[in-house]
C-alpha cells in the first residue's frame, strides 16, 4: 500500500511543479512534500510555493491570488493522476486578475479535451472563454435556466 | 463519460422542471447574485450521493426542498436526474446512457434509481466510486475547496489525494 | 451599562434594515435580535435576512454574493452608529454581481461624504467609480506604487 | 481627520521607501495579484498598532520585514509612517496633523513614535481607541472580516459592536 500511495505521491508531485509553473513562471521553485515521508500514509501534504522568485515562508504568506492559484495547481495535478469525467468550479476566478484569469481558462481549455468543465462565473473574460452558456434567472423566488449569448447577457447579469 | 442532461425539480429554488443540456466541453453558468447558480452545483452533488448537509449549505436533508415563497407553498419533495452517456464504458454496465435518479420527500423518506430500476444509496455510490465522480472528489471546486487546501483543514489534502491515488 | 448598549443597539437595528433595503429591495424582510434580550451584554447577535421575497430558513442558505452584501449592511450600519474616519475594503466586491457592484460603490459614494474609502479592487465597475486610482506593482519581488489613469491602467493590471 | 499620507519601508515587499498620498475621498488600489495591495492594508493595521500577527498573514512579527528575494537580501527593519489631518480636532492634541510611525527590527525590538517624539505602543492606541480606527475597527473590511460576521465566529458581531457603541 505504502509502494503504491508513493508512486502516486511522486506523479503527483511532477505534475504540481509543471502546472504550478505554467500558472506562474517557468522557474518558479515550488514542491510538495510529506510531512513524514517513513510513514506516508500518516502524513500530512506540505505545499513549498515561491512564486516569481519571491522567498515566502510559508504559502500563508502569499496573497489571495496566489493563495487560490496554488490551490488549483495542486487540484488539477490530482486531476491529472486521474482525470474525473468533469470538473466543477464555482466562482473560482474571482479573486484573480485578468492574467491569471486568461492562464487558468487556457488550463481548462488544454483539459477539456478529457472532460467537460462547468464553470460559474461573474467574470466577463471567463464567460468569453466557454463553448456554451447557461443564464440562471429568479422570478419571485423561483430558478430557471436559459441559454445565454452575449446579446441577453446583460439582461440575465442584471437581474 | 460525457455528462448529457440535468433536470431539477422541487430542488431548492427550483420549483419548477428545469432541463440543462450539457452538450459541450467546456460550459459556462452565469446569473446574477442568488439566482441558483450554485444550487444547480448543488444538485449535482446531491443526486451524486452527497450525504453532508453541509456540503449543501443546508442544516438538514429536507432543507433541499422548496420551501416556498410569498407568493407559492413549499414542494412535496426534491427531485433530481443526472444522465450520462456511458460512452467509455466506464461505468461497468451494458447501458449506454446511464441515469441516476434521487428523491427526497417531505416526510424524510427517499428514493433512488439507477435506468428507472429502484436503488438503494448504496448502489449508486458503488457505481461511481471509482470515477472521480463522488460528490467528495477533487472534481467540484467551490471556492470553500480552495480554502480547505490552503489551510489543510482536517488533513484535507491527503485526503484527496488518496481519492485520486 | 445595558441601557446604553440597549440605545445603540437599537440605532443599529435601524440603520441595518435601511441599509439593507437599499442593497436589496425596499420591502424585504430583515431584522437584526438580540439571542437573549434579558441579558443582552452576554447575547450574540442573530441577523435575519429574507432578500428579494425570499424565505431562507438562516443567512447560511443565502448565495455568496448575497452573504457578502448582508455582512456588508452590518459593517455600514456599525459605520453610521460611529462613522470611523476612513473604511477599507479589500476585494470585498469579488462574488458581487455588476447590479451590486454599483449599489455597492453607490453606497461608498454616499458615505465619502464623511470618511474617506480605500477600495483595493479587480473590478472595472468599481475601478470607474473611484476618485483617484494608484497601480500596485512588483518587479523581481519588491512593490511600488504609481498613479494609475485607465490609460496605463492595462500595464498595471496585466503583470 | 483625513488620511494624509502613508510611508512604506522595509514593510513586507516594500523593501524601498513608497509614500502613498491620500488626497481624496474615494482612493482605489488596484495591481495584480501578490504585488502588494493587501500589503499597503496589512501596513496600515500594523502602524495603527495590530499586535495580532494572523491579523497580518504572518507566523511572527518579525515577518513582516522585508525577507530579501533572490537578488537582493532581506531589510534591517520595517517601517510605516502614518499622516492625519486633525481638522476635526477628533484626536486629542493640539497638532494640526499627527504622525503615527512604527519600527520593528530584525532583532525584535520596535520603536514607536507620535509627531517624532518617542512613544510606546500604548499611547499610540490611547490616541486612537476612541477614533473606531483601531486595528480592529469595522472600518477594515477585508474578506475575512466578511466571513467572520457571517458565520459570527467568538461573537464576532457583539464584539464589534460594542466597539462602535
Ligand atoms: N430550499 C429552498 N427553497 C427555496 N429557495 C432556496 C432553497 N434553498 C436555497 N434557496 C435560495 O436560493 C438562493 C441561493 O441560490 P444560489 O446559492 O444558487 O445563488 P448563486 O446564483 O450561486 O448566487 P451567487 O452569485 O451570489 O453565488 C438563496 O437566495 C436561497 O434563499
Ligand atoms: N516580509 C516579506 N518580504 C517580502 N515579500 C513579502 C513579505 N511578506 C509578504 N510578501 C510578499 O507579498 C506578496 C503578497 O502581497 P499582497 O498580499 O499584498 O498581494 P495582493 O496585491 O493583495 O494580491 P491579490 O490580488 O492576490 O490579493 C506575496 O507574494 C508575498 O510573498
Ligand atoms: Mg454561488
Ligand atoms: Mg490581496
Amino acid at each position: 500500500a505504502t509502494n503504491k500511495f508513493m508512486q502516486a505521491f511522486t506523479q503527483v508531485r511532477g505534475h504540481f511543479v509543471r502546472v504550478f509553473r505554467s500558472l506562474f513562471e517557468a522557474d518558479d521553485t515550488c514542491d510538495l512534500k510529506l510531512s513524514d515521508p517513513e510513514k506516508p500514509l500518516e502524513s500530512r501534504i506540505e505545499i513549498i510555493a515561491k512564486p516569481k522568485g519571491k522567498r515566502p515562508l510559508s504559502i500563508n504568506q502569499l496573497s489571495g491570488g496566489e493563495k487560490t492559484l496554488t490551490a488549483t495547481a495542486l487540484l488539477f495535478s490530482l486531476y491529472l493522476l486521474k482525470p474525473a469525467p468533469f470538473c466543477i468550479f464555482d466562482e473560482v476566478d474571482a479573486p484573480l486578475d485578468d492574467a491569471n484569469i486568461a492562464k487558468f481558462n487556457n488550463i481548462i481549455k488544454d483539459f477539456s479535451k478529457n472532460s467537460q468543465f462547468i464553470i460559474v462565473t461573474h467574470n466577463k473574460k471567463t464567460m468569453e472563454a466557454v463553448d456554451i452558456m447557461y443564464g440562471v434567472t429568479m422570478v419571485k423566488g423561483v430558478s430557471k435556466v436559459v441559454p445565454v449569448d452575449f446579446r441577453n447577457l446583460q439582461a440575465v447579469t442584471l437581474n | 463519460m460525457r455528462l448529457k442532461t440535468l433536470e431539477l425539480r422541487g430542488f431548492k429554488s427550483f420549483a419548477d422542471k428545469t432541463v440543462i443540456n450539457f452538450g459541450e466541453d467546456v460550459i459556462g453558468v452565469v446569473g446574477s447574485n442568488g439566482c441558483g447558480k450554485s444550487n444547480i452545483v448543488d444538485a449535482i452533488r446531491w443526486v451524486l450521493g452527497e450525504q453532508k448537509t453541509k456540503h449543501l449549505r443546508s442544516e438538514s436533508m429536507t432543507n433541499v426542498i422548496f420551501n416556498g415563497t410569498k407568493g407559492r407553498k413549499s414542494a412535496g419533495f426534491a427531485e433530481v436526474v443526472l444522465i450520462f452517456e456511458n460512452n467509455k464504458g466506464i461505468l461497468p454496465t451494458a447501458y449506454r446512457e446511464v441515469s441516476i435518479h434521487r428523491i427526497l420527500y417531505k416526510d424524510g423518506s427517499s428514493e433512488y434509481r439507477l435506468n428507472d430500476v429502484k436503488c438503494r444509496l448504496k448502489d449508486i455510490n458503488n457505481l461511481i466510486s471509482d470515477t472521480g465522480m463522488g460528490p467528495d472528489s477533487y472534481a467540484i471546486i467551490a471556492l470553500g475547496m480552495v480554502d480547505d487546501l490552503l489551510r489543510d483543514k482536517e488533513n484535507a489534502r491527503l485526503r484527496l489525494f488518496e481519492q485520486a491515488a
